[in-house]
């Protein structure tokens, strides 16, 4: 038996908004400290990791592990039915056939119920090894969209290089160049406006933009954004949740 | 020009 209760309906929708577009049929599995799921676009570029913590809800109860094949087009549907105000109870039986959601908006006493039918869904989950990254950065999530958005208008590559003092973001295309570069600071006022970096070696990757763009929209999530790059490896951009976190694992282009 | 890698070039199934 499953019951999980959002205290608000908004955070589970931007969830969901924040990898829709790149996957649609996921399992999520239910286990009794949380919620995780694991999918790959269709080109096999770009990995998505969720883990929702139980902390993150009100309410939590999943007595024995359940799996949840939904396609993500019909949940989203569902979504946008509920109050980003109501409450959002997610409840399933132990062998669930369907998965019933259900919004309470507890001021007017209204109670919307919907039931989603579920899939059997045949994927494989990829083990992710804890990598020991080169670089890690910690960045406003708005700062790297804006980048993402502006440089990916001039070509579908985008590069990054990372060395000591500096994070450079490169593009080239056919109709011209850009470049951003940023440099770390403590913005003592609002910390979260900081841009940290640790940098155990430089590097020097490139990225398909069309990846970038929907990372990005996992921005509604946090006002932060972790990538840790590695040469020669996929990088990782994390969103962090209250409890948990939605990861994008992208991997890089190489120079023929 | 550049050439995509795949995820599973650097990831194996559980």
């Amino acid at each position: 038996m499953l019951e999980a209760k959002f205290e608000q309906a908004s955070l589970f929708k931007r969830i969901i908004d924040g990898f829709k577009d790149c996957v649609q049929l996921v399992n999520f599995q239910c286990k009794e400290d949380g919620i995780i799921a694991q999918a790959v676009d269709d080109s096999r570029v770009l990995l998505v990791s969720l883990e929702i913590g139980k902390d993150a809800f009100q309410e939590f109860r999943c007595d024995h592990p359940i799996t949840l094949g939904m396609d993500l087009n019909s949940l989203s549907k569902i979504l946008r039915c509920g109050n980003n105000t109501d409450s959002l109870t997610l409840i399933a039986d132990d062998t669930p056939d369907s998965l019933l959601l259900l919004f309470e908006d507890t001021k007017r006493e209204r109670i919307s119920e919907y039931s989603l039918k579920l899939m059997d869904i045949d994927a494989d989950f990829l083990k992710i090894e804890e990598l020991q990254y080169d670089t890690t950065i910690m960045m406003p999530s708005a700062d790297f969209s804006k980048t993402v958005r502006d440089l990916s208008q001039l070509s579908d590559s985008l590069n990054i290089l990372v060395t000591k003092e500096t994070i450079k973001f490169v593009t080239d295309g056919d109709i011209g160049s850009g470049s951003v570069i940023m440099k770390p600071f403590i913005d003592m006022e609002n910390p979260d406006e900081s841009i940290k970096l640790e940098m155990e070696q430089p590097v020097d990757l490139t990225f398909g933009s069309k990846y970038l763009l929907d990372i990005v929209k996992g921005s509604a999530l946090s006002n932060k954004i972790g990538i840790r790059l590695s040469s020669e490896a996929p990088a990782l951009f994390q969103f962090d949740l209250t409890s948990g976190f939605l990861q994008f694992f992208l991997a890089p282009k190489f120079s023929d | 020009n550049d050439r995509q890698s795949l995820i599973d070039k650097f990831y194996d199934d559980d």
